[in-house]
């Protein structure tokens, strides 16, 4: 079924 | 900050929907409105709450201020005002507390409560604009049921959108689960509407339990919009009136 991405990994900090 | 809303109810859901993902959070209020960005703990999903300033008449914030605040603290306290009841949230510039006051518009009883106010030392992301391969609008209360229908089955829903429709599928221990939505008008209920628009067919999977977390928010607008594109999360969106809105986001499981 995959490995559960991170939020983190696509939206960087501001 | 003096913002007034005209049904607590809106508060109350917004909070109820979002309680059980994320528990302490800033309400950064400026001259623009109360915005809310979270994530859950284990940093799957994301939490991103706008309240335009014009949702509330009147809206006054003099100075920017970051409210923190627990949210089953603010719930404990919104469940205190009558669904109807107007809300006054009140702060100071460098607050302790944030204000609460429901006005009955039918009796003369006033409720007002202090809740105390946290620092909360909370990382802000930055969302980047997406053009999204597919867009999707379909009734909240749909998708709620798909989500809940699934979850009983597995784990992880794959959602697929082709031109053909979007389909909604899973697999588990007991077996195969899939529901196909093909773009719909109902000229008679609007709101039944299902809208597809797709720049190219997309496929990805996402973790059920989150899914059915988002749809808390079903009872906050009678349509909801997904979005995804490959290898970036989903947003799954609740508009709310005076453009505010109520956003999630999660990360999609990659790999095989």
């Amino acid at each position: 079924e995959g490995t559960q991405a991170n939020i983190t990994q696509f939206f960087g900090g501001s | 900050l003096e913002a007034r809303l005209e049904q607590a109810n809106l508060l109350k859901k917004v909070v109820d929907a979002i309680k059980d993902l994320v528990q302490d959070c800033n309400f950064d209020c400026n001259d623009s409105g109360i915005a809310l960005q979270a994530m859950d703990n284990s940093h799957v999903a994301l939490v991103s709450m706008m309240l335009k300033a014009e949702s509330f008449s009147p809206f006054r914030c003099d100075r920017n201020i970051a409210l923190g605040i627990n949210l089953s603290s603010l719930m404990k306290v919104l469940r205190c005002a009558q669904n109807e009841d107007i809300l006054t949230l009140k702060a100071d510039d460098a607050p302790d507390v944030v204000n609460l006051v429901f006005e009955s518009s039918e009796s003369d009883r006033l409720s007002e409560y202090d809740i105390k106010l946290m620092d909360i030392d909370q990382e802000h992301l930055g969302i980047p604009e997406t053009e999204y391969s597919a867009t999707i609008s379909m009734p909240a209360a749909e998708f709620q049921r798909i989500c809940r229908d699934l979850i009983a089955l597995s784990e992880s829903v794959a959602i697929e959108a082709t031109k053909e429709g979007v389909k909604f599928s899973c697999s588990g221990d007991i077996g195969n689960g899939a529901v196909t939505l093909r773009s719909h008008t109902n000229v008679e209920k609007p709101e039944l509407n299902v809208d597809i628009a797709l720049s190219e067919p997309v496929a990805l999977t996402f973790s059920l339990k989150y899914l059915v977390n988002f749809c808390k928010a079903s009872g906050l607008s009678g349509t909801v919009k997904l979005c995804l594109s490959s290898e970036v999360p989903l947003l799954v969106e609740y508009t709310l009136a005076s453009n505010s809105y109520l956003r999630f986001y999660l990360a999609p499981k990659i790999g095989d």
